[in-house]
């Protein structure tokens, strides 16, 4: 199991759309 | 050579040195949303942004930081194996006599959760500032009367006593049973009181009450029977926080139990340094605002887990994608906010840091630091060209990194480190 950290979301806009079953980014959306 | 020069600014982030260091002051993001008033304030722990106050705990050592985080890695690991291997995991890892009394559950560290919001708990409203984490489920806070023991916090400890809102769970309730899939541990019962416990990778625990209370998350999000950890015995890697926010897949989290309201969807922005803010924003109107949203599904590895669990398919690095087989990413990858490196299979992590180290062979390599094994020293640099890294995702979606998102500055701009590592076991 690989890890996806904080550090490397920094700056991402992380969205949880957990009732459609998946995650989107936004680079540069912070 | 205009060719190679459009291309490395296509491929390169620069960045000032000054700018990886933390500033003394805050500067709140200009970004924050508040869209549709269910906007969260994020800060770190540590920064200058936190209302914390870091004199009451000792902070951790960088090295400590990093252990820690390790030891959540690796208990992230062997939870996703399976509830038994966990266990014995906590058993192996843990040699304190409070460990062998409170059951393993499927947390993680928390020494190296580092970033924070605030909520309200209560009637009347008591403010607690609590680290949100996406990699576990149940929101606690200590309480008083601290029939255990308490670690000090910054706000004052939640009464319940003084609240006209909170109620007990009972044994016999059903709701008590939830904590095993919750936690994942067997619940127990103290008159007729439901009992939760909490371990987590780094020994940090929580003993305490399972109740329900009002939360607010802002004014006009308020939730009156709201289930949480009483927390009454609570030890641990907690700084100067009040607890945990618990922001997993499972039914006892906070997305969960706001699911009538928000529809099961919240979005956040980590702030970009230790010096600005983010926000945590629940609902439909998180990420509406973009249009370069991309989505990538849940990992179907991950169904029955409570973690985010996504398809990794590829790395690149400065442009080129690395000669990774797709065999190595089989064992799935774990989007985790209280995580702070991102851990790679071996073969993975070794073919980025041989392409990374290829980028920057024209900086001066610094002394490696605990598990960073490729750092910099950029003393004598004003600005640098840092290779972009972009993780591919299942659903065609590349992310690209952000320049914040690469480094982490160790003691100072002489010892700058690719916040990345490698499992130890490729079967990790």
């Amino acid at each position: 199991t690989a890890i996806f950290g904080n550090t490397q979301q920094r700056g991402l806009e992380v969205v949880y759309d957990v009732g459609g079953s998946r995650i989107g980014f936004v680079p540069g959306g912070c | 050579r205009e060719t190679i020069e459009k291309n490395l600014l296509h491929h390169t982030h620069t960045v000032q040195v000054s700018s990886l260091l933390p500033s003394t002051t805050c500067t709140p993001s200009t970004k924050d949303p508040h869209r549709n008033g269910s906007s969260l304030k994020v800060v770190h722990k540590h920064g200058p942004c936190s209302q914390l106050n870091q004199d009451k705990t000792k902070t951790p050592t960088d090295a400590e930081i990093l252990e820690q985080d390790q030891l959540r890695a690796e208990f992230i690991q062997y939870s996703r194996r399976s509830k038994r291997l966990g266990g014995e995991f906590l058993r192996r890892k843990s040699g304190s006599k409070a460990s062998t009394n409170i059951p393993a559950n499927l947390g993680g560290s928390f020494g190296t959760n580092n970033y924070i919001v605030t909520v309200g708990l209560g009637t009347p409203k008591r403010s607690l500032t609590l680290v949100f984490d996406t990699g576990s489920d149940l929101t606690w806070t200590q309480c008083q009367p601290c029939a255990g023991s308490c670690y000090d916090q910054n706000d004052a400890i939640f009464d319940p006593s003084y609240s006209s809102t909170y109620t007990n769970i009972t044994c016999s309730s059903p709701l008590c049973s939830q904590l095993i899939s919750g936690p994942g541990n067997q619940p127990t019962c103290s008159s007729s009181t439901c009992v939760y416990g909490v371990l987590y990778g780094d020994n940090s625990f929580s003993l305490g009450f399972f109740g329900k209370e009002k939360l607010t998350l802002t004014a006009k999000d308020v939730f009156k029977d709201f289930l949480f950890g009483c927390g009454q015995y609570n030890k641990g890697l907690f700084g100067a926080t009040a607890g945990l926010l618990g922001l997993g897949r499972d039914k006892l989290s906070l997305v969960e139990q706001t699911a009538n309201r928000y529809g099961r969807i919240f979005s956040y922005c980590l702030p970009p340094t230790s010096s600005s803010t983010g926000h945590l924003t629940f609902g439909k109107g998180s990420g509406k605002a973009s249009n370069t949203i991309k989505f990538t599904p849940f990992s179907k590895s991950y169904s029955k887990s409570s973690f985010y669990g996504l398809d990794l398919l590829g790395i690149s690095v400065a442009g080129d994608k690395l000669a990774i087989p797709p065999s190595v990413f089989s064992t799935g990858l774990i989007i985790d906010s209280g995580t702070i490196l991102t851990y790679l299979p071996p073969t993975a992590y070794n073919a980025l840091r041989t392409a990374f180290r290829q980028a920057m062979k024209n900086y001066t390599m610094g002394e490696a630091f605990s598990i960073l094994d490729t750092c910099y020293d950029f003393s004598n640099r004003n600005t640098i060209s840092i290779p972009k890294i972009v993780f591919s995702f299942r659903g065609g979606v590349d992310v690209e990194m952000d320049k914040f998102g690469v480094f982490l500055v160790v003691r100072s701009v002489s010892q700058v480190c690719l916040a990345f590592t490698g499992n130890k076991n490729a079967n990790d």
